[in-house]
């Protein structure tokens, strides 16, 4: 297989494997030593490193953005945006002025494949798989879905306390060593300013809460961000984008990501849910991934432009 | 590898506050083994859920006989799953 020899001929159009993705990034560190480092947070039940791309100009400790695709394995044009979102980041820098400002007094981390061992699954064992691949003890049915198994409303309605849902919230909060890894960083860097987690499909720009119907108390803020970023989001193919706070605009769940964040103290916490509105679902086409890499990135400046102009 | 020849992903669309009950049971039917793709939210918001070909009959039934709406979003998921994979396979060659 004539693999890529640099991130410039890298195949963004089309859908690739775990380990090409981890090459992607090691390349992209090897190409870029004075932007990009690896950080390894963790490593997943079966052993995966999970890798964190740190993207910095200097400084120490400097407030910092963190995004992650992936999380939920089958929603594979989230880890493929991730990878276009990476060489952007590279690219644009030093051209684009309004990500060369952010990058010259912020970081930005990116974990690309958050649920290594459901990525890997999806290639050679089930497309449909969602979860982390950790046995349940007690049960025939393995994983849990890591965005129910955060240490927010952990276990309250909108999650399954059976190991065979997809939507099961685990033993315990933080049982995930997928999870766990991104608790133990936030907490330990303790300057992450803003944290959005990107999922598909159905298209849909999404703040806390979602395990109560409780207002987020920056929820005005909150909100007015959301309708700019998908205005932005929209001004590229037209794309339509819903928004809003989980719990108003699907559904309760319980333990998710954001909530817990956003308890942490960090203010501007999103969830994405990047295209489709259900014509292919999570078997978007791969000639799909650069316009949705592309429409995404504008409402993600939004948000990192809004948090960098915005400290505190 | 697990296939997934003759699963469907149906897109129910529940018109009023029974249905959208009816449909959440479908969620508890574990023998179904459905996957839902869109979970259920609100009235006359889309719900999509993958059907395996051993439940498919059961569940059309179940919604026809409840007169609650649906569509086939997807015919065949492992025909599009085959022309991902190719796409995958042809890229990489």
């Amino acid at each position: 297989v004539a693999e890529p020899r640099n991130t410039d001929n890298f195949d963004f159009s089309r859908y690739h494997t775990i380990s090409e993705i981890y090459s992607f990034q090691d390349m992209l560190v090897a190409e870029n030593p004075n932007l990009v480092s690896k950080i390894v947070i963790g490593q997943s039940y079966e052993g995966r490193p999970l890798n964190v791309l740190k993207f910095s100009t200097g400084g120490t400790n400097r407030p910092a953005i963190w995004m992650d695709t992936g999380i939920h394995s089958r929603e594979w044009v989230t880890q493929a945006s991730g990878t276009w979102f990476a060489k952007k980041i590279v690219s644009d820098y030093g051209s684009d002025p309004a990500l060369t400002a952010i990058l010259n007094k912020m970081d930005i981390f990116l974990e690309i494949v958050t649920n290594p061992d459901g990525y890997y699954f999806t290639h050679n064992s089930n497309r449909m798989w969602r979860k982390t691949r950790k046995p349940n003890p007690g049960s025939k049915c393995v994983g849990v879905d890591p965005n129910r198994n955060w240490d927010a409303g952990f276990g309250g309605p909108g999650a399954s306390s059976n190991p065979c849902s997809e939507t099961y919230h685990g033993p315990q909060a933080n049982s995930e060593p997928e999870v766990k890894s991104i608790v133990d960083f936030v907490k330990s860097h303790g300057n992450i300013k803003a944290f959005i987690s990107i999922h598909s499909y159905s298209q849909m720009l999404l703040y806390p809460y979602g395990y109560t119907r409780t207002p987020a108390k920056d929820k005005a803020e909150l909100h007015a961000l959301a309708k700019k970023a998908i205005t932005d989001l929209a001004s590229l193919y037209g794309t339509r984008y819903r928004y809003g706070s989980i719990v108003s605009t699907i559904y309760q769940a319980s333990g998710g990501t954001i909530d817990w964040t956003y308890n942490q103290g960090i203010k501007y916490s999103y969830t994405f849910e990047l295209r489709d509105t259900g014509r292919y679902g999570f078997i978007l086409p791969a000639n799909q991934i650069i316009p949705t890499a592309n429409e995404t990135w504008l409402a993600l400046m939004a948000i990192m432009d809004h948090t960098y102009k915005n400290p505190y | 590898k697990e296939t997934f020849e003759g699963h469907q992903v149906l897109r129910i669309v529940p018109k009023d506050e029974v249905q959208l009950s009816l449909i959440k049971d479908l969620e508890d039917m574990i023998e179904f083994e459905l996957d839902f793709w869109k979970g259920v939210t609100e009235v006359a918001s889309p719900v999509d859920v993958r059907v395996p070909l051993h439940s498919l009959q059961s569940i059309k039934i179940y919604l026809e006989t409840q007169d609650i709406l649906y569509s086939i979003m997807i015919e065949d998921l492992q025909v599009m799953l085959d022309e991902e994979q190719e796409e995958i396979d042809s890229a990489a060659r």
